[in-house]
């Protein structure tokens, strides 16, 4: 049976240049999922993490932040996009019951990305500091195991770094909604993959027919903060084809002690 | 008082937005920046159940009652705050990000900001050149009482300034820069230690997107000083 609530997909990530993978998303996430090995361009992935964090993880560059390792990593600027253009696999299991819905969840992906389970397309549009969430439910497999494969794409303006360095490098990464220091500032070194990567967390979640969406909790408080008022306002999104009654509930407890709740 | 139940009716392949009645508390424990008093927070869980199904999904996130004000003063051309009615010294550290490699966990974000803590600061800044910090982060910036100062992806040096002089027009993109600032606000919204959104570093981002951003973070009339009973 399977509950409701979220499920964080933290390990078992592989990641691959994109340049070295010569299989489509729908092969990789059907017939042909990665195989390790010597010979093989997959490697163990960092999630959320960055291209470069899955590099130094495997020891394939130095860590950037020793010494003056950073110097004797290819910069974006010069290698061209497709070099740090990675794709990020996983797979999980999922077991719905009737009526319910499974959700594949995106905190954060710089800077955009084409994702692929089971052999389904779906496009993560641009934009390193917006969520995603994909009802997946007529596309996983109920009873088995699914596979997940995601194309990162670097920043559509990575930039390059002058000889002479400078706040954000020649400010082309500005063009972009994205991070800025990633050019290199007065405090930092230039980051080489522009924090290319899945740099936030995924998740899968299950629920009814019905979804809680963004709730907003706002206080006023009065008298000398002796009369306060909560006040609460959620989105509900109704995924099923015809209308439903909810019974919705809020409670606020506070924990006097340990396991001892106030309601 | 502190628990609510309302039946709603939500049309096929709907999404409607609910509003629940106010919810009274006498004399709830505030929540105080560190060195001011404790880090109350109460446990807020919203459920849906629906007719025929049962739970359909949970959500829930420790909440903190506290009031916080700030403006620029005009003697001095610094800005005030004050939490709960009483002001407050800001102690601040700068922050960017806990790993460049955005390894982020919580563990290394606990440790980070409790090291603030015990620095005895009361307020991160984090800057605009970099990230619009996790929730984990705001987690623990809750738990031990720093303030955040939260800037968006704007900076003096890219976005206007700098040498060679930079393109003052922001992103090109000024409707996905707001998208991703709506669904931001949304993520952070509810936590106590969120102090002041601030437009971007050592700028002010061109006009449009300061306009709207100004819109998203105007305050409800119902919060500023009325008295709803």
């Amino acid at each position: 049976m399977s509950g409701i609530g979220k499920t964080v997909l933290d390990s078992g990530w592989l990641a691959a240049r994109s340049t070295e993978v010569k299989l489509s998303g729908v092969q990789l996430t059907t017939t042909h999922p990665p195989a390790t090995g010597a010979e093989s361009p997959w490697m163990e992935a960092v999630v959320p993490g960055t291209v470069l964090a899955t590099l130094v993880k495997n020891k394939v560059v130095p860590d950037p932040f020793y010494g003056l390792e950073n110097e004797t990593i290819i910069d974006i600027g010069d290698s061209g996009r497709e070099y740090y253009t990675f794709w990020f696999f996983t797979t999980f299991q999922s077991k719905l019951l009737e009526n319910q819905h499974l959700h594949l969840n995106f905190r954060g992906i710089n800077y955009s990305a084409e994702l692929y389970l089971n052999g389904h397309e779906k496009v993560l549009p641009k934009g390193m500091f917006r969520r995603h969430s994909l009802d997946v439910t007529n596309i996983v497999h109920p009873d088995g195991k699914n596979l997940l494969a995601v194309l990162v794409h670097p920043p559509d303006h990575p930039g390059k770094i002058p000889a002479e360095g400078g706040q954000g490098g020649d400010h082309e990464i500005g063009k972009d909604v994205a991070t800025q220091y990633v050019e290199g500032w007065d405090w930092i070194a230039p980051i080489r993959d522009r924090n290319t990567g899945i740099w936030d967390e995924v998740s899968i979640s299950v629920t009814g027919p019905v979804k809680i969406i963004d709730p907003h909790l706002v206080s006023s408080l009065f008298d000398n903060y002796k009369r306060v008022y909560l006040h609460a306002t959620t989105e509900l999104e109704n995924t099923t084809d015809s209308v439903v009654e909810c019974s919705l509930n809020i409670q606020v407890s506070t924990e006097l002690e340990e396991n001892i709740c106030l309601l | 008082e502190h628990l609510q139940t309302q039946q709603v009716s939500i049309p096929a392949h709907g999404r409607v937005q609910h509003t629940f009645p106010q919810l009274f508390f006498y004399k709830p424990n505030l929540w105080w920046p560190n060195g001011m008093g404790k880090q109350s927070l109460y446990e807020v869980s919203i459920t849906v159940d629906v007719k025929g199904h049962g739970e359909s999904d949970f959500w829930s996130q420790p909440f903190g009652f506290r009031k916080i004000e700030s403006y620029i003063d005009s003697a001095t051309g610094g800005r005030l705050f004050k939490v709960n009615g009483q002001r407050i010294f800001i102690r601040g550290g700068n922050w960017i990000l806990s790993d460049g490699l955005l390894r982020l966990s919580r563990e290394r974000y606990r440790a980070d900001i409790k090291f603030h803590a015990d620095m005895n600061f009361n307020m991160i800044r984090c800057w605009g050149g970099g990230l619009t910090e996790r929730p984990e982060f705001y987690h623990y910036c809750d738990i031990y009482g720093l303030l955040v100062w939260q800037e968006f992806w704007i900076t003096g040096d890219v976005d206007g300034r700098g040498i060679p002089i930079s393109n003052p027009n922001g992103p090109l993109d000024h409707d996905l820069f707001l998208l991703c600032a709506r669904d931001t606000i949304k993520l952070l919204r509810n936590h106590p230690s969120l102090a002041l959104w601030v437009g971007g570093n050592e700028q002010v981002p061109p006009d449009d997107l300061n306009k709207a951003l100004k819109s998203y973070l105007k305050l409800h009339p119902l919060f500023q000083n009325s008295d709803p009973n």
